[in-house]
């Protein structure tokens, strides 16, 4: 299972 | 189409109401900061000169290989009206982004 989350941000 | 970039590119952008249009991801360890979505008709995509998987180099000569998720977030939404945007077409490794 990838752990690793990833945000991701709208600028 | 956007098929003419260069790979590299200095890109000015002027803040809108709604900030500049595009999403992030990545600045977890120093895996860089990249373009995840543009979003339609916003600063970004408006300017034509910015593509999904460009990796952010810098912001207004704000150095953005080693920074944070975080940092980079709030750098791009408190850099004043204009951010100078230097870029490099990264997409193989964007993409790992996409297929977590």
């Amino acid at each position: 299972l990838q752990t690793k989350n990833y945000r991701q941000s709208a600028v | 189409d956007q098929g003419d970039l260069p790979l590299e590119r200095r890109v000015l952008l002027r803040r809108s109401p709604n900030g500049f249009g595009f999403n992030i991801v990545g600045g977890d360890g120093d895996e860089g900061i990249y373009i995840s979505f543009i979003q339609t008709g916003g600063v970004a995509d408006k300017s034509g000169e910015l593509r999904k998987g460009d990796r952010i180099l810098s912001v207004n000569n704000i150095d953005f290989r080693g920074v944070t998720h975080e940092d980079a977030a709030t750098v791009l939404k408190n850099c004043g009206d204009t951010a100078e945007l230097h870029v490099i077409y990264k997409y193989d490794d964007f993409i790992r982004f996409e297929n977590r």
